[in-house]
């Protein structure tokens, strides 16, 4: 494995997202996913339609909550074409889902895995690489106040409750760490990132791994 | 516009503050790459706004990883 990784450095990553106050975490950490596979597949970098998962994604509750294991079935069994974020824009509320022809332009899921990798942070390093971009649940609590820097303490594994994008990893320091894209606005942690020691589940990082297929 | 909420808003950044002091007391036992904790956009949030509005994920139990099954399965996928 290299000692740093970074979908950044490939251009796979969108800028940070702001949820604003709509609880649609979920669906920015899967769609964010999407996004980056897509260029990992050899596309262009495309800015894809969070407020279409919060309203389409049946089985979750839009802005009021949802599963990113139970948005990635619904992507995989339906074969819904996201489209772009520019067709069908972010409104931080829940919504009617709005339906696109099977013609329209929009990028659909082939597969996706999800698999609990605590005790194995090394081989979800190998699959962060292998597989593109991984969403993950934490324990976001102590997130609140969070400015930047590795988080090493005050995260617990046992109560997971905010999905975010794991884009990449540096082990060269003195303390590994996770990339973790997060979509709270620039103004939250490090310009909208957080980083994440790698080797204790911290937060959880490792319980609730999703990975999606193009 | 409305005192009751500013004066809520007032008491929890100051629960936000002496929180700070509380996490920040361990990071600077550690290197200087430590999480840092402070005032953000939510300092004026008490935790269970906080918990209400932006922890909404739900995790599902999913499978233990298992490097050659799921390798293989990739591989025939």
């Amino acid at each position: 494995l290299p000692t740093k990784f970074d979908w950044r450095d490939k251009g796979a990553v969108n800028p940070i997202q702001n949820q604003e106050a709509c609880g649609g975490c979920w669906a920015f950490s899967i769609v964010g996913a999407v996004e980056s596979v897509h260029v990992k597949n050899g596309g262009a970098l495309k800015q894809l339609s969070v407020q279409q998962v919060i309203d389409c994604s049946y089985n979750n509750h839009g802005c009021n909550g949802g599963s990113t294991v139970t948005a990635l079935d619904w992507l995989n069994k339906t074969k819904e074409k996201l489209v772009s974020q520019s067709e069908y824009p972010f409104k931080a509320k829940n919504g009617m889902c709005h339906y696109f022809a099977p013609s329209h332009d929009g990028i659909s899921v082939k597969n996706y895995q999800a698999h609990n990798f605590s005790g194995q942070e090394k081989e979800m390093m190998a699959r962060l690489i292998e597989w593109g971009p991984l969403a993950v649940i934490v324990d976001a609590v102590s997130w609140q106040d969070y400015l930047g820097g590795i988080i090493q303490h005050h995260c617990s594994s046992h109560n997971p409750n905010h999905a975010v994008l794991v884009i990449g990893y540096d082990t060269t320091g003195d303390v590994p760490y996770w990339i973790v894209r997060n979509s709270w606005g620039t103004s939250w942690g490090d310009e909208g990132y957080a980083y994440i020691k790698i080797g204790a589940n911290m937060c959880g990082i490792a319980d609730s791994v999703t990975a999606v297929f193009l | 516009n409305n005192q009751q909420e500013y004066y809520q808003r007032k008491i929890n950044f100051e629960s936000s503050i002496r929180r700070h002091v509380y996490l920040n007391s361990v990071s600077k036992h550690l290197t200087n790459h430590s999480a840092k904790y402070g005032v953000n956009q939510f300092s004026d949030l008490s935790p269970e706004q906080f918990r209400e509005t932006y922890l909404t994920a739900q995790a599902k139990v999913v499978p233990k990883y298992t490097p050659l099954k799921h390798g293989n399965s990739l591989k025939r996928n």
